[in-house]
């Protein structure tokens, strides 16, 4: 059956929220295919570390407000660590 | 500041323009490029000299897609630019997204505000948390010709390369913070409900039903408003909010200004002497507004649209002890006025100051 659309959404949104880790905070790229094998408390992490750099509710969740931030156009800077 | 302090270890670089986007002609590419450029050196003792067809201290380029340097563009939108901090080679070099849509305009995004940010990378600067800086890391557009080099930005640079040669230092606009007990507003209004104070470029808004302030560019909504907006105030009747800046006011309408404005404030009835409006509002349910120029006030008859007779007169005639006013709006039949960093709360029926606050009492500090 054809998934139903808010799960689709949230499959979209968790890549969306994946990549901009792994684009801008240090996210560690692994090959495994599904997130939950990292352990959620390294994505949670990242995650607080990026709402707290935009001063958005720090609650280790994809919610409305850190999503609308992470679809901004932006600079393909990491917000931390180095970019050599 | 980038990790390990990376920095120029000389004051005189040079930067070298490798290919052109053909989205713009080439003398706004140079112009865009040329004042990102000089923003950086008008706060610090850094200078810039363009050189061609040999290497460069920052190598300008537009990329595309995967450029070979280990960090490939993502197509329109998404990442627009990334830059290398100081060094040999590819340090200090500006990348920019051939796929994006680059103006010299509001439109797509404009090229001076993502270069000059940048050249922050370039020079050793990295993503700075303070919404109003240029170093922050989401794009947001300000107009080129009002642009000022933010102080958070300032403060940074010159803590890399020491302060500007200049006699007199130049200082730049601090972003407002909601809770600044020192925090002033250049005007006030409702908006279908919220509450929207105008401080510089920025507004702070207000929605009764969220504890938390929201900031915003002006321009994040109204691309074509001014920053520095001087009076506002709501028609709840037309759904219009009209703002006034020195002699002109423009009729916003949802994301929209009316065409035809900006229009002389003078076609609203004031005398050629008014030359700004200092504050408004406007009561729903008399349909007057009141203009406050100074230390006096006219009013409006917003269904006969024209200026009642008998004004202007001293504010302090009908409103009491509530000197100039900075900002004024009206809400559940109560008028604030705010004077600096006070604030009064005015019962318009019985011409009575119920109430003095802080200028910061709607942002739950």
């Amino acid at each position: 059956f054809p998934l139903a659309p808010e799960t689709e959404d949230e499959g979209k949104n968790l890549q969306l929220v994946e990549t901009y880790l792994q684009n801008f905070y240090n996210l560690e790229r692994d090959k495994k295919p599904h997130l939950r094998n990292r352990g959620e408390n390294v994505f949670a992490a990242k995650l607080k570390e990026m709402q707290e750099f935009f001063g958005l509710h720090v609650t280790g969740k994809p919610d409305l407000h850190t999503l609308e931030m992470m679809k901004k156009p932006r600079c393909g800077v990491p917000d931390i660590g180095q970019y050599v | 500041f980038t990790a390990g302090n990376p920095k120029w270890k000389k004051n005189n670089l040079t930067y070298r323009i490798l290919n052109y986007t053909p989205k713009m002609r080439q003398a706004d590419v140079d112009e865009a490029i040329q004042k990102a450029l000089s923003i950086w050196s008008n706060v610090t003792p850094l200078t810039f000299r363009r050189v061609e067809d040999k290497d460069a201290d920052i190598v300008i380029s537009f990329a595309y897609r995967d450029h070979r340097d280990n960090s490939p563009f993502d197509g329109p939108n998404g990442q627009l630019a990334h830059a290398f901090q100081p060094g040999e080679g590819i340090g200090g070099d500006v990348h920019l997204d051939e796929e994006e849509a680059w103006t010299k305009y509001e439109r797509g995004y404009n090229l001076f505000i993502v270069v000059a940010h940048e050249l922050g990378h370039s020079l050793g600067l990295s993503h700075s948390s303070d919404p109003g800086a240029l170093m922050y890391p989401a794009y947001s557009y300000t107009d080129p010709n009002e642009f000022l080099l933010p102080q958070d930005d300032i403060d940074g640079i010159q803590a890399i390369y020491g302060q500007s040669n200049t006699a007199v230092q130049p200082t730049g606009p601090v972003t407002p913070q909601a809770c600044d007990p020192n925090l002033t507003f250049d005007a006030i209004t409702s908006l279908r409900g919220e509450i929207i104070f105008f401080k510089g470029r920025y507004m702070l808004r207000k929605h009764p039903s969220r504890t938390e302030t929201e900031l915003n560019f002006i321009s994040l909504f109204w691309s074509n408003l001014p920053s520095g907006i001087q009076a506002a105030y709501e028609n709840v009747e037309r759904d219009e909010v009209l703002v006034f800046k020195e002699s002109k006011y423009w009729v916003i309408r949802g994301y929209d200004i009316a065409p035809g404005y900006p229009k002389p404030i003078h076609h609203l009835g004031f005398p050629k002497t008014v030359k700004r409006v200092n504050a408004a509002y406007s009561d729903e349910t008399t349909g007057k507004t009141y203009f406050f120029v100074a230390d006096r006030y006219w009013r409006y008859d917003e269904n006969k649209k024209s200026m009642d007779h008998g004004y202007p007169r001293k504010i302090v005639s009908n409103f009491g002890k509530i000197g100039r006013v900075d900002a004024a709006f009206q809400k559940d039949g109560y008028v604030y006025f705010f004077h600096g960093t006070t604030q009064f709360q005015f019962d318009p029926r019985t011409k009575r100051i119920v109430r003095q606050m802080k200028s910061i009492s709607w942002f739950n500090c």
